[in-house]
């Protein structure tokens, strides 16, 4: 199984 | 007072194509660098940055930083109502609701004007700092589409591998499994025919090959796609925008549970 990462956990919000 | 007058105007028309897919409403920003978009999808897995600089249109006036809330299927209805060899302007009032598309035919016998209702928009932003990629593909980007359409009627992932060997699109399905692998070639009649891979050090990637075709949307902006990975980074998918910008589509990789 894989976990689809979302894109908010790599970048921080401005 | 905003107002931005692009000669190429089918450049436009291509650009709404290319997101509508991924995201229904974004802000437009507009400031003294030039015009811009990030949005993400609903589901928060992708991510869409765009970039038309000041530069690159025949006139650019933009007295204030203004941020301009539009639902893209509605902006895609005007635009296709503009010729593909069109002059396209956007204008905008400080402090109106809408937003004006004036399409001129190239021999100027034709000028209409279509006016769209704004909406705010409580956009998420977010600060993506310069990455050092572990590997660079440039390659032709209708290669780059027949690769994620051939795939996803396999598998619904795509692994991209790269390798001094070259990069390897894989996926697995129900019915069997794929393996793609393009090497690098640089002797070809065309420098937008190469294939150019730029390797720091190996890397493998698993992504949704849903969100890939999502981004081949662009394919008719730019003959050339620039694929950056690394390890654990989202991927970015480049096309460039002529010579005055480009759509940068990230997508978080899937990691094994």
């Amino acid at each position: 199984w894989k976990l689809q990462k979302r894109i908010i956990s790599f970048y921080e919000l401005e | 007072m905003l107002e931005l007058r692009l000669v190429q105007g089918s450049l436009l028309k291509k650009v709404l194509e290319a997101i509508k897919e991924l995201v229904t409403d974004a802000n437009f920003d507009c400031s003294a660098t030039g015009f811009s978009l990030q949005a993400m999808d609903s589901s928060h897995v992708a991510l869409v940055a765009l970039l038309l600089r000041s530069e690159g249109f025949e006139h650019y006036r933009c007295d204030r930083n203004l941020s301009m809330g539009m639902n893209l299927n509605n902006v895609s209805k005007m635009l296709r109502c503009a010729g593909n060899d069109d002059i396209i302007t956007l204008k905008a009032d400080d402090g109106s609701d809408t937003v004006t598309f004036m399409f001129e035919s190239p021999n100027q016998d034709k000028i209409a004007d279509f006016e769209m209702k704004l909406m705010d928009i409580d956009s998420e932003h977010l600060g993506i700092p310069e990455a050092e990629y572990h590997a660079i593909v440039k390659m032709p980007s209708a290669e780059f589409a027949r690769i994620c359409k051939d795939l996803s009627s396999i598998g619904d992932t795509v692994v991209i591998s790269v390798t001094k060997e070259g990069v390897k699109f894989s996926t697995r399905g129900d019915i069997g499994n794929a393996n793609i692998v393009c090497r690098q070639n640089t002797t070809v009649d065309k420098p937008e025919e190469a294939t150019i891979i730029e390797m720091q050090e190996p890397v493998s990637l698993t992504f949704a090959l849903r969100y890939m075709n999502s981004f081949t949307k662009a394919t008719p902006l730019s003959n050339t796609v620039t694929i950056s990975l690394s390890s654990e980074l989202p991927v970015v998918v480049e096309y460039k925008v002529a010579d005055m910008g480009y759509i940068r589509f990230y997508l978080a990789p899937k990691i094994e549970d």
